[in-house]
């Protein structure tokens, strides 16, 4: 991991002890730098990296904070190289840009409409949205999800799995979607799909949309609907470091005032 | 433990004649023995100090350095100064009361990435840029 620098002790130097409410006064300091409005409290012992989006981002911040050591401020974050940790394909294309601020999003609602409901299948997520930073523009999203080999009956047949935003829930008809990504693949594929559902971010500034809804629907080639747990997507049910996320990619706009305080 | 500073050495110039050698005006100048010139110096913000590795992924901390020691004439090539800081150092020679010598601060900043938790366990990569001193000038 990270190289611990050595540490420098100023000897002889009196060491100023700082009184509790200094000590506060410090923290609240630097995580006003660090642009936090108070100390975060994650809910799980968070010291269980085997999630798959703490992976995923670790490995993303060891390929930025390696370009950040040796080029210095105007360090362009070329694509990352991501190795080791997490087996995932780096973001799709050329989309990770010089963002300011990359936000891995696991808290998801899960509904499925499976076999047992008439056709067309599909799988929804939605996620919330409220640690998308709102002072920032949005450069890109994606929507990482495990695919397992498909259920047997499907063994030999390529797949079509397409993912919408769900822009309006109708009570007495279908919801309105917003077609984002489609992918062609083999029922046998195993591993991470990526989404690119950087569409879906238009309307994210402000306080406007504080969750998304994702739906996904799977075809045959011949048009036949496909349980999305049939032909191998995993939920949440799934292990922890299989479980799907949303990662954002957002840039701070030019000159950001600080706030005088 | 910081090194003890160097002693400099004065830079033997034949171009042009050391300041201490013209007539009357710099008679007084003392060479800046024993004190240093502007430089970067290791400063490490300790995130384990702090107590937060329980939100905060990566790094464990980072060397923000800082910048100390003298903007005294004559300011050497190594000391990034800008002309102005050449000039206000020079008028510092003539009249140190009425005008300060230049001030060593950084020249250069680079970012520095954090990853953490937040509060609902999303996991979040931060750039923040302008914390890390890359070089030091008199200014």
């Amino acid at each position: 991991g990270s190289v611990l620098r050595r540490r420098l002790h100023s000897a002889g130097v009196p060491q100023r002890r700082l009184s509790g409410g200094e000590r506060r006064d410090v923290q609240r300091e630097i995580l006003a730098v660090l642009g936090l409005p108070g100390r975060p409290r994650p809910r799980a012992p968070s010291r269980a990296p085997a999630a798959a989006a703490p992976l995923f981002m670790l490995d993303l911040y060891h390929a930025v904070a390696g370009e950040e050591e040796e080029e210095g401020e105007e360090a362009a974050v070329s694509r990352p190289v991501l190795t080791g940790l997490s087996t995932q394909s780096p973001p799709p294309g050329s989309v990770v840009s010089r963002a300011d601020t990359v936000v891995s999003l696991v808290n998801m609602v899960e509904q499925d409409r499976d076999l047992f409901s008439p056709k067309p299948y599909w799988k929804e997520l939605r996620f919330d949205l409220t640690q998308v930073p709102a002072g920032e523009a949005v450069t890109a999203a994606e929507f990482r999800i495990y695919k397992n080999r498909a259920a047997p009956g499907y063994a030999n047949s390529s797949l079509q799995i397409s993912i919408y935003e769900v822009e309006a829930q109708n009570s007495n008809r279908e919801s309105d979607l917003l077609l984002l990504d489609v992918q062609d693949l083999r029922a046998g594929t195993e591993g991470w799909l990526v989404f690119d559902v950087t569409a879906a971010s238009n309307h994210w500034s402000g306080d406007q949309k504080r969750s998304l809804g994702l739906r996904l629907y799977v075809e045959t080639d011949d048009g036949h609907s496909v349980d999305p747990g049939s032909a191998g997507l995993l939920g949440r049910r799934g292990p922890r470091s299989k479980q799907p996320f949303m990662v954002t990619f957002s840039r701070a706009s030019p000159s950001p005032g600080r706030v005088t305080r | 433990a910081a090194r003890p500073p160097r002693r400099r050495q004065h830079k033997k110039s034949n171009e042009l004649p050391h300041p201490n050698k013209l007539p009357g005006i710099f008679d007084d100048v003392h060479a800046t023995e024993g004190r240093q010139v502007c430089r970067r110096h290791e400063l490490y913000v300790s995130f384990q100090d702090l107590g937060w590795l329980d939100w905060v992924i990566a790094p464990q901390g980072y060397s923000a350095y800082y910048c100390e020691g003298e903007c005294a004439f004559p300011l050497d090539s190594c000391m990034n100064a800008t002309n102005h800081a050449i000039l206000q150092s020079l008028v510092h020679l003539m009249k140190p009361e009425a005008v300060p010598k230049a001030c060593c601060a950084p020249t250069k900043l680079s970012a520095t990435s954090v990853l953490y938790y937040d509060s609902n366990n999303n996991v979040i990569l931060k750039k923040h840029r302008n914390m890390v001193v890359k070089s030091c000038g008199c200014h």
